[in-house]
């Protein structure tokens, strides 16, 4: 029963805000463009019954079942992006060059269980 | 935390964090493709990564090399009434990885001013094949001839595909580099000195290289459908 859950909206498996910002983390030296990206990190539960809106694959809806019968041996499946986008990055390399690339995988656009 | 970073570097394709000495200034056309890039129509459609689409080459990085070439012979001790500039060309294109197949390497010599009145003047692009002594470079043995045309300065740059070239100066025996020559055009030089043919191309200001290279891991070829 959903009215018995345990979890709250607030902490379930959703996408977080996360804004990089290469100064930070003391890149500005090199990174020329952009200046920092929406990186969004995944964080939260995925319970028992998963729901449509956690967006769980079939194999976590069995994880849940399974931990539900065995909570001590299989634990919950954990939350994870679902879906990633690229960012291109414009940057110096070692040698002064100027360089553009497309790196994969740099911004979580929806996560799931 | 340090040892993160450097696990990410390198996942990013460097070996160390990039520390760039005396950085030039990012050219134009990197800023338009990277604007185009981040703009509202890279979220209409998804990108294609092994692509270069304003540059219609397959390829997945960009890079622009300033020229590390000298003049072989500065403006003001120039005397020599039959030529306006001699210069080296150097790229040091090493920073491409063995695996990258380079699809596109344009060279683009760029000057301060363009004029629908100017001078024409006869440009000699040549790659260097051995390094000789000071004033024993124009045997026909040490240089091959790439390019001789006729230009007048109606357009800021003029570029010149070194695609074949920048293959093979994957190899870096064989990136010996170009030397360029300007002459002013003999019909026009009758009446005047060499100081006078020579003054528009004086605004010479810098030589770059663009390659497009392509990742054959990054970028997988598409199995053929049955």
């Amino acid at each position: 029963s959903y009215s018995k859950m345990p979890f709250t909206a607030s902490n379930i498996c959703k996408k977080r805000r996360l804004y990089v910002e290469f100064k930070d983390v003391g890149w500005q030296n090199w990174v020329i463009a952009p200046q920092g990206y929406m990186a969004n990190y995944c964080y939260g539960d995925c319970p028992y019954p998963l729901t449509e809106i956690l967006n769980g694959s079939n194999h976590a809806i069995l994880q849940t079942l399974v931990h539900s019968i065995e909570p001590e041996d299989i634990p919950l499946p954990c939350c994870v992006p679902t879906k990633m986008s690229p960012i291109s990055m414009l940057f110096y390399d070692n040698n002064d060059n100027v360089v553009l690339r497309h790196y994969e995988n740099m911004a979580v656009d929806e996560c799931g269980c | 935390l340090k040892r993160r970073e450097e696990l990410f570097l390198k996942s990013l394709g460097f070996s160390s964090k990039p520390n760039p000495v005396s950085p030039p200034p990012v050219p134009s056309i990197l800023w338009r493709i990277f604007n185009q890039r981040m703009g509202s129509s890279i979220q209409k459609k998804k990108p294609d990564l092994c692509f270069v689409e304003e540059l219609n080459v397959p390829g997945s990085v960009i890079r622009v090399f300033p020229d590390q070439g000298r003049f072989i012979l500065p403006y003001s001790d120039y005397i020599n009434p039959t030529q306006c500039l001699e210069k080296r060309l150097f790229f040091n294109i090493s920073t491409i990885e063995k695996d990258e197949r380079v699809t596109m390497g344009q060279l683009e010599l760029r000057f301060s001013q363009n004029t629908y009145y100017g001078r024409v003047f006869d440009l000699r692009l040549y790659r260097t094949l051995q390094i000789t002594l000071k004033g024993m470079g124009r045997s026909k043995m040490s240089r091959k001839l790439l390019v001789a045309q006729t230009f007048r300065l109606l357009h800021k740059s003029l570029f010149f595909n070194l695609t074949e070239i920048c293959q093979s100066w994957q190899d870096p025996l064989k990136n010996l580099g170009l030397v360029l020559e300007i002459f002013p055009k003999k019909e026009s030089s009758r009446m005047s000195t060499a100081k006078d043919e020579c003054k528009d191309i004086q605004t010479f200001l810098y030589t770059s290289l663009l390659t497009v290279t392509l990742n054959p891991l990054q970028c997988k070829k598409p199995r053929r459908k049955r």
